[in-house]
């Protein structure tokens, strides 16, 4: 075989500068890509190779280790507020393979490939003997405790029905023997109290999402519902092009003039807490 | 048989071995 040019990459520190500020763009890569769960943070660089590329630029490779935090990936908290998943709450790591393209200084993510994985019930265990394990977010009790806790907000709710989008996480707490649960909801074209068949009902064009945090408490003869919801503002419409490739004014919701106008933040809040609701 | 290119690595100061520092704590 003909003889190749040997391939010569560069060794970096892996708290070198640059490569941090590589890992930093992988990062928000990946929150910016998430569909669903919690915002990521960087917490570790395994491997750093840096490859030249031609006619220019450079191949940043990287190995990345994350941890989940507790902002909902659709939270407009900044990254840098958000709290990262103790041990005692059983944390997640997630693991990624980057490369990431440094050309004329700016930093342009080629290639991500990451799963998550939660720490081990022992290690919990290890930490917190009472602490609540992660559960399955289609057990059967977890999936009791998110309809509970959505039905006792929507019930007292004077503004939109809100559906649920996902189970996020859940919990099983020993003492006293409860369910926690944190899910994503988002506002619907009807009126809470008015909601006869919600399947009738349909997500907002300009999308509104919340979170909702509940405790499912199982007691004699019965069972208590606590649940504190985080409603975000509202996200504009994604401009639709035409098929001729003009932009279509945003389209307006029928039921926007059923519903009485969103609650106007002044200052602009990022949120509105709603509960708890007991 | 193709040949591996064979893979040099650059001369230069030795970087300090990875993995980093750990910023919160290792699962």
């Amino acid at each position: 075989a003909p003889h190749l040019p040997g391939l010569v990459y560069r060794e970096l520190n892996c708290d070198d500068p640059e490569t941090e500020q590589a890992a930093l763009v992988a990062v928000d890569y990946i929150n910016d890509h998430l569909l669903g769960g919690y915002k990521h943070t960087l917490n570790q660089i395994d491997k750093v190779k840096v490859w030249p590329r031609r006619p220019m630029g450079e191949v940043f490779e990287l190995e990345i280790d994350t941890l989940e935090t507790t902002c909902y990936v659709r939270d407009p908290t900044p990254l840098a507020n958000c709290t990262v998943r103790q041990l005692t709450e059983h944390a997640v790591e997630g693991d990624c393979d980057f490369q990431v393209l440094k050309q004329d200084g700016q930093f342009t993510v080629l290639f991500a490939k990451c799963h998550s994985s939660p720490d081990s019930a022992e290690d919990v265990r290890k930490v917190c003997p009472q602490c609540g394990l992660l559960a399955p977010m289609n057990d059967t009790k977890v999936v009791h405790a998110v309809d509970v806790a959505l039905t006792a907000f929507n019930t007292q709710s004077n503004g939109s029905y809100f559906q649920l989008v996902e189970i996020s996480r859940a919990q099983h707490v020993p003492l006293p023997p409860s369910t926690y649960v944190e899910f994503a909801v988002a506002a619907t074209d009807c009126v809470a109290k008015e909601v006869t068949d919600p399947a009738k009902c349909n997500l907002l064009a300009e999308k509104q999402y919340g979170f909702c945090k509940a405790t499912l408490t199982e007691k004699v003869g019965g069972e208590d519902v606590a649940v504190t919801c985080t409603l975000f503002q509202t996200q504009p419409v994604p401009p639709q092009l035409q098929p001729d490739g003009t932009e279509m004014s945003n389209p307006t919701s029928v039921a926007d003039s059923a519903l009485p106008p969103p609650p106007q933040a002044d200052p602009p809040v990022a949120a509105l807490v709603v509960g708890p609701v007991v | 048989n193709v040949a591996q290119p064979s893979i040099v690595v650059a001369a230069g100061p030795m970087a300090r071995p990875c993995p980093g520092r750990i910023r919160h704590f290792k699962i």
